[in-house]
């Protein structure tokens, strides 16, 4: 049986919604380590791997490993029937047709009660290894974001170069060119201001802004987002959680 | 022109 509790109902509508324009259908896999789910996008260009470790939950019992099929755009629903303070427990039997979602406002004696009928979901589980990337860059998660949406409005790729002192976004388009250069800073009164860069190779990638348009949906999950880059490999772009990540791996565009 | 690759180019599934 899977009992999890969210001290805050906040953190799992953050994730959903983070996720729910990327893919709609996919397996939460509860084991005793907490909640995992890897999707691919419809057009097999991005995948979405995330962990909710047993630490964020205030309570958390999961004795055999449940897999829940959810149809995220149903569960963003009903997920958003919750209060962003309340308490959130999710509650499923060992084999279950449905998850129970149980909303504790912690201002009153209100409980509201829903369930979600869950779905068989064929999913095939790619397997990434662990690998040495050319570049690693932590920056702030706002900051990113506001640089793809600027950049998106005039191309629909962004160009991402890395040296070992700056970090140079670009755009071009029919309409005209931008371009954003960052350099690494250290702000020790605000360490979530910071700009780390970490270069084993220079990095010169491109990629599909429709696709960062979904990830930086992933913004309000963390103050900071690590993007880990090599030439002509999928980069990687992370949200910390305080136990677990959102990370999306997106596949680089490239000239023919 | 540029080409956009898909994941699968680079994961394997199991």
């Amino acid at each position: 049986m899977l009992e999890g509790k969210f001290e805050e109902a906040s953190l799992l509508k953050k994730v959903v919604e983070s996720i729910k324009d990327s893919v709609q259908l996919c397996n939460f896999v509860c084991s005793e380590h907490g909640i995992t789910v890897q999707a691919v996008d419809d057009s097999r260009v991005l995948l979405v791997s995330l962990l909710i470790g047993n630490e964020v939950f205030s309570d958390y019992r999961c004795d055999r490993n449940i897999t829940l099929g959810v149809d995220l755009k149903s569960f963003a629903k009903i997920i958003r029937c919750g209060g962003n303070d309340d308490y959130l427990t999710l509650i499923a039997e060992d084999s279950p047709d449905s998850v129970t979602l149980v909303f504790e406002d912690k201002n009153s004696d209100r409980i509201s009660e829903y369930s979600l009928k869950l779905m068989e979901i064929d999913n095939e589980f790619l397997k990434i290894d662990d690998m040495d990337y050319d570049s690693v860059i932590k920056m702030p998660s706002i900051d990113f974001q506001k640089i793809c949406r600027d950049l998106s409005t005039l191309s629909e790729s962004l160009q991402i170069l890395i040296t070992k002192d700056s970090i140079k976004f670009m755009a071009e388009g029919e309409t005209g060119n931008g371009s954003v250069i960052l350099k690494p800073r250290t702000d020790i009164d605000k360490p979530e201001q910071s700009i780390t860069v970490k270069l084993n190779n220079a990095v010169n990638s491109t990629f599909g802004l429709k696709y960062i348009a979904d990830i930086v949906k992933g913004t309000s999950l963390s103050n900071q987002i690590v993007i880990k880059i090599s030439n002509r490999t999928p980069a990687l772009f992370e949200y910390k959680l305080q136990s677990g990540y959102l990370r999306f791996y997106l596949a680089p565009k490239f000239e023919d | 022109g540029i080409k956009q690759t898909q994941i699968e180019e680079y994961y394997y599934s199991f």
